[in-house]
């Protein structure tokens, strides 16, 4: 038997919304510690890791560990049927071939249920090593949004490069170039609209802004984003999602062949 | 040319 429950149900909503793009399908994979979840795109590069921990929901329970394939188009469709208010339960027996999805509206007034089809879905599991970055960059999430989407009207690759003059972000294509430049700025008062620039070596890596500007689908989960660069590595970008857990994007640095 | 390569040749599979 699996149940986890959570009152703040947009939170779900969300997370499907930042994901469903970029994967279409993939396995939660559900034990007694939480829920995870890790997945590559079609091309395979870039890879999508979501932990949300136990605790972090308001009741959780797993007897034993199963993997559920979602198809998030599909998962998508049931949770726009929830309220941004409802609380979610997502109930499955084990061994179970539906995913059920509970809303209750946040005075108990209108229940419904969802029950979706799981898939079987063969994945493997890439270990992500612990390490330390060259350069790691906290900022607003809404201005890494902007700056990703504000370049990829110009271009279709941003060198990102990170010196101890800040960080840049370049791009060029029919129209002209582009250049954004962000600096290390912890004047503001609240913590979450500070600029955060923790760099141990310059590095600069090119990366397509198609798949940055995915990831920024996740904005609405956090005020704050990370990016971790370290040469010939993938980009680490991550979002922490409140005291539920995180959703982290990897994606391949464009090489010269 | 400019190429990517797979996540699968940054993280082991386990």
């Amino acid at each position: 038997m699996f149940e986890a429950r959570i009152t703040q149900g947009s939170v779900l909503k969300k997370l499907v919304e930042a994901l469903k793009e970029l994967v279409t399908e993939g396995n939660f994979d559900v034990s007694s510690t939480g829920l995870t979840l890790q997945a590559m795109d079609s091309s395979h590069v870039c890879l999508v890791s979501l932990t949300l921990r136990d605790d972090g929901f308001d009741h959780y329970r797993c007897d034993r560990n199963m993997a559920m394939g979602i198809h998030f188009g599909n998962l998508s469709k049931i949770l726009k049927c929830a309220g941004n208010e409802d609380t979610i339960t997502l109930k499955a027996e084990d061994n179970a071939d539906t995913l059920t999805l509970m809303f209750e509206s946040a005075n108990q007034d209108r229940i419904s249920d969802f029950d979706l089809k799981l898939m079987s879905i063969e994945s493997e599991h890439l270990g992500i090593p612990d390490q330390d970055y060259s350069a790691e960059i906290k900022m607003p999430s809404a201005e890494y949004q902007r700056i990703v989407r504000d370049l990829t009207s110009i271009g279709d690759t941003v060198l990102i490069s990170a010196t101890k003059e800040g960080i840049k972000f370049s791009t060029s294509g029919d129209v002209g170039t582009a250049n954004i430049t962000l600096r290390h700025n912890t004047t503001p008062e609240k913590p979450e609209e500070q600029t955060i620039i923790d760099l141990k070596e310059p590095v600069a890596l090119t990366f397509a802004l198609r798949y940055l500007n995915n990831f920024s689908k996740a904005t609405p989960l956090a005020p704050q984003v990370k990016l971790s660069l370290t040469k010939d590595l993938p980009i680490f970008v991550e979002y922490q999602v409140g005291d539920l857990g995180n959703v982290r994007f990897f994606l391949a640095p464009k090489i010269d062949d | 040319a400019v190429g990517q390569k797979s996540m699968t040749s940054f993280f082991a599979k386990k």
